[in-house]
C-alpha cells in the first residue's frame, strides 16, 4: 500500500510541476511529503513560485494565482487517476482573461479522458463546451433548463 | 464511463421535472445569479451519497426538497438520478447502462435504487469508491471552494491523494 | 448609548431594506436583533427573501445572491455613517452582467458621500471609475502604477 | 476628507517608490492576477493600523518588507504613507493635509508619524476611531470576503454596527 501511495504520489507530482508551469508560463510547483520515511500517515506540503517571483509561501499568492496553482493540481491528480465524471463550478472566477485562455486549453486537452461538467459565467469559457445548458427562473423560484445551440455562443 | 443522463424531480429549486442529456467532453451550464446551476452540482454530490446536508448548504437533509416558491406550494419529497453510459464496463457490475436513483422524503425517509432495484446507501458508495466519484472525492469542486486544497493543512490534503491511489 | 446603538441599528435597518429592493428588483430583507431587550450584548440576524422566492435561510442563497446582499448591507451602512474612505477589493466577482449593473449604480450613489477605491476585473465596474490606475510587473516581481486616461476605458 | 495620496516603498511587491495621485469619487485599480492590487488595499490597511500579520496574508510583519524578486535583493524596511484632505475638518486636528506614515524594518521596529512627527501606534489608532477607518473598521472588504458578513455567527455580525454608532 506504501508502494502504491508513493507510485501515486510521484507521478501527481510530475503533472503538477509540468501543468503548473505551462499555465503560469514558467516558474516551478513541487509536492512534498512532510515525513518521507512515513508515506501513509504524513501531510503534503505544496510549493509554488509564480514566474520571476521569489519563493513565496502561499498565503503570500494572490487570488488569481492561487485559483491557476489549485486548479493546476486538480488537473495533475485528473491525468494520473481520472475519475469518469468531473463538476466544476465558477472556477474561473478569479482568473484574468490572459489566465481564463490557459485554463481553457487544459480543460480541452482533460476532457479527452475525463467528462467534465462546469458552470461559469466567463464567455471564453462556455466557447469551448461541446455541450451548453442555460438554466432560467422564468416562474420565480422555479428552475428549468434549456439547451443552447453551438452556434449561438460559438463567436 | 460518463453521465449520459441527469434527472431531477423537487430538488432545491427543480420544483417540476426536468432532464439534462448529456455528451462526453465538456458540457457548460450557464445563467444568471440565483437560477439554479449550483443546485445542478449539489444534486450531483447528493446522488452519488453525499451525506452531509451542511455541503449542501442545508441545515438538515429535508432542506434538499423543494420548500415552494410565491407561486407554488412545497413538494413532498425530491428525486435525482444518474444514468451512466458503462459501456466501457469502466464499473464492473456486467450493465452497459447503469442508473442511480436516490430519494427524500418530508419525513426524513431515504431510498436508494441501482437500475431501478432498491439498495442501501452502502452499496452505491461501494459502486464508486475508488472511482473518484462519490463522497471523499476531489471530483467535485464547489463554488468559491477551488483554492481550499491549497488552504488547508498538510495532514488534510492528504485524503487527495489517498483516494487517487 | 443604548438609545444611540438602537438609533444607528434601526437607520442600517431601513437603509438595507430599501438597497436591498432596489438592487434585487423587489423581494424584502431585514435586520433582526436576537434579544431586543439586551441591544447592547446580543448578536444580529439577517433575513433575506429574493423576489418571488420563499424566505429561504442565508445558507441556501446562491453565491451571487449572497455577495449581491452583503454589498446592500455594507453600502445601508455606509449611507448611515459615512467612513471618509472605502477599499473594495473584487466584491463583483461573483456577480452576473445584470447585476454588475444595478451593482454600479449603487457604487455611484454611495461615491458622493464616500471615496471608493475599488480593484475589479469586471469591465462595466471600471467604466464608472472617475480615475483608473493600471497594476504592472514589467519587471518580474516588482510593482508598478500608472494612470490610465479615461478615453482609453470609457466606452 | 478623502485620500489625496498614497506612497508605497519598499512594501510587498512595491520594491520602488510608487506614488499614487488620488481624486474623490470612485478610482479604480485594475490590471493581471498577481501584479500587486491586492497588495494596495494590504498597504492602507496597514498604515491604517492593522496589527494581525495573518490579515495581511502574512505570518510576521517583517512579510510586509519587499523580500526580493529574480533579478532584486529584497529591502531592509517597508514604509507607506496616506496623504488626507482634510480642509473639511473631518478629523478635528487642526490640520487641513494629514499625513499618516507607517514603517516597518527587517529587525521588526516599527515607526509611526503623524504629518512627519514621531507618534505611537495608539495615536494613529485615536484618530480613526470612529471614523469607519482603521483596524476593527468595515471600510475595507479583502478579496474574496464580501459574504463573510453574512456567514458570520449573529454575536460576531455585532461589531460592524457597534463601529458604526
Ligand atoms: N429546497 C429548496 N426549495 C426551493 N428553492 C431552493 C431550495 N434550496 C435552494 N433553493 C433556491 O435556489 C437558489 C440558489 O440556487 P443556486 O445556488 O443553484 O444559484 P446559482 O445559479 O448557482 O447562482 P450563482 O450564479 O449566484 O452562483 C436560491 O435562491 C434558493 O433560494
Ligand atoms: N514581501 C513581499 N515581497 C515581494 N513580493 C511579495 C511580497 N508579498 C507579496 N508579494 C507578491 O505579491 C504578489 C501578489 O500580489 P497581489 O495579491 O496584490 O495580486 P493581485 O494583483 O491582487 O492579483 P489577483 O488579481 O490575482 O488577485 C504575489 O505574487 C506575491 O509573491
Ligand atoms: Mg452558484
Ligand atoms: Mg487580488
Amino acid at each position: 500500500c506504501a508502494k502504491q501511495f508513493t507510485q501515486t504520489f510521484e507521478a501527481i507530482r510530475d503533472e503538477f510541476s509540468e501543468i503548473f508551469q505551462d499555465v503560469f508560463g514558467g516558474g516551478t510547483a513541487d509536492l512534498v511529503l512532510d515525513d518521507p520515511g512515513n508515506p501513509l500517515e504524513c501531510g503534503v506540503e505544496i510549493v509554488c513560485q509564480p514566474p520571476g517571483k521569489k519563493l513565496a509561501s502561499l498565503t503570500l499568492l494572490s487570488g488569481g494565482e492561487k485559483a491557476l496553482a489549485a486548479i493546476a493540481l486538480l488537473f495533475a491528480i485528473m491525468r494520473v487517476k481520472p475519475s469518469p465524471v468531473c463538476v466544476l463550478d465558477e472556477i474561473d472566477s478569479a482568473l484574468d482573461e490572459a489566465n481564463v485562455a490557459r485554463f481553457v486549453e487544459l480543460l480541452r486537452d482533460v476532457s479527452r479522458s475525463v467528462q467534465v461538467i462546469i458552470v461559469t459565467h466567463r464567455k471564453r469559457t462556455m466557447e469551448c463546451a461541446d455541450t451548453l445548458f442555460g438554466v432560467t427562473m422564468e416562474e420565480s423560484g422555479v428552475s428549468k433548463v434549456f439547451s443552447i445551440r453551438a452556434s449561438d455562443y460559438r463567436l | 464511463m460518463y453521465l449520459k443522463k441527469l434527472s431531477l424531480y423537487g430538488f432545491k429549486s427543480f420544483a417540476g421535472r426536468v432532464d439534462l442529456d448529456l455528451t462526453p467532453g465538456i458540457v457548460g451550464v450557464v445563467g444568471p445569479n440565483g437560477v439554479g446551476k449550483s443546485n445542478i452540482s449539489d444534486a450531483l454530490r447528493w446522488a452519488m451519497g453525499e451525506q452531509s446536508a451542511r455541503l449542501l448548504r442545508g441545515s438538515k437533509m429535508q432542506d434538499v426538497i423543494f420548500a415552494g416558491s410565491l407561486s407554488r406550494r412545497g413538494l413532498g419529497y425530491a428525486e435525482v438520478s444518474l444514468v451512466f453510459d458503462n459501456s466501457d464496463q469502466f464499473l464492473n457490475i456486467g450493465f452497459d447502462e447503469v442508473t442511480v436513483t436516490r430519494k427524500v422524503y418530508r419525513s426524513g425517509d431515504a431510498e436508494y435504487l441501482l437500475n431501478s432495484v432498491p439498495c442501501r446507501l452502502r452499496d452505491i458508495v461501494d459502486l464508486f469508491s475508488g472511482t473518484g466519484l462519490g463522497r471523499e472525492a476531489y471530483s467535485v469542486v464547489e463554488q468559491g471552494k477551488i483554492d481550499a486544497v491549497l488552504s488547508a493543512r498538510p495532514e488534510d490534503r492528504r485524503s487527495l491523494f489517498d483516494e487517487a491511489s
